[in-house]
């Protein structure tokens, strides 16, 4: 038996959003800790880590630990149908290929079920090893996404360096070449405007741009996102999802033949 | 001329 009940519904919707075009299918794991998602894109460079802790939901059951396959494409469908201010639950029982996800207005004033089909999906979990990186650089997210879309029209992959001065993205592409230097900047009244960098040694690392732009389709979640980098390492993109945990990308980077 | 790494080459299966 799994009933989890979610009472900012737009955060479910806002992650699927957000990863359905990286990932076409998934198993959606549930225990104890919360509902979680590893899943590779189907040409196996990026991962996404998806964790909604329990904690963070209104009522959250899980019985015992269940595995969910999902088409992540029909899921965001589903949810699509929830107004943004629906409150969601998820429900499913084991045994069952279904999974129905329950959209409650806020006045409690409509109720609607939809039922999904289940897949059986043979997917892959990889571990990730805790790593120090060699630089950490916080920024507003909504920057981030721009700086991916503008390099983007120029050139396909992107140079991200970090040193003393800052964190500099560079592309070079048939028109012509592009250097975008974000020097640190905390003299600011908000802290999610802010720049930070926490660099233990300079690093460069060379990124698909096409990547980067997909999972900027998370800067609805979170003001801030995180980019850990380390040379020989995938680079980490975090958006944090408030009070509940965090979607995390990992890129493989693109290395001198 | 740059190669694009997989994922797999890093993490392992769990």
């Amino acid at each position: 038996m799994l009933e989890l009940r979610l009472i900012q519904g737009s955060l479910l919707k806002k992650v699927l959003e957000a990863i359905k075009d990286l990932v076409t299918e998934a198993n959606f794991d549930c225990s104890a800790t919360g509902f979680s998602l590893q899943a590779m894109d189907s040409s196996h460079v990026a991962l996404v880590a998806l964790l909604l802790r329990s904690e963070g939901f209104d009522h959250y059951r899980c019985d015992r630990n269940l595995s969910m396959g999902i088409n992540l494409n029909n899921m965001s469908k589903m949810l699509r149908c929830a107004g943004p201010e629906d409150i969601i639950t998820i429900k499913g029982d084991d045994g069952t290929d279904t999974v129905t996800f329950m959209f409650e207005s806020q006045k409690q004033d409509k109720i609607s079920d939809f039922e999904m089909k289940l897949m059986d999906i043979d997917s892959e979990h990889l571990g990730i090893p805790d790593a120090e990186y060699q630089a950490i650089v916080r920024m507003p997210s909504a920057e981030f996404a721009r700086i991916c879309k503008d390099l983007g029209s120029i050139g396909d992959t992107v140079v991200i360096s970090v040193t003393k001065e800052g964190v500099k993205f560079f592309t070079r592409g048939d028109v012509g070449s592009a250097n975008i230097v974000c020097r640190q900047n905390t003299s600011v009244d908000k802290p999610e405007d802010s720049t930070v960098i926490e660099m233990n040694e300079p690093v460069s690392l060379t990124f698909a741009l096409r990547y980067m732009n997909s999972f900027t389709k998370a800067t609805t979640l979170s003001e801030v996102v995180t980019i850990s980098l380390s040379s020989e390492l995938p680079v980490v993109v975090e958006y944090k999802i408030a009070e509940m945990g965090y979607i995390r990308f990992y890129l493989a980077p693109k290395i001198e033949d | 001329n740059r190669i694009q790494m997989s994922i797999t080459q890093f993490y392992r299966s769990s």
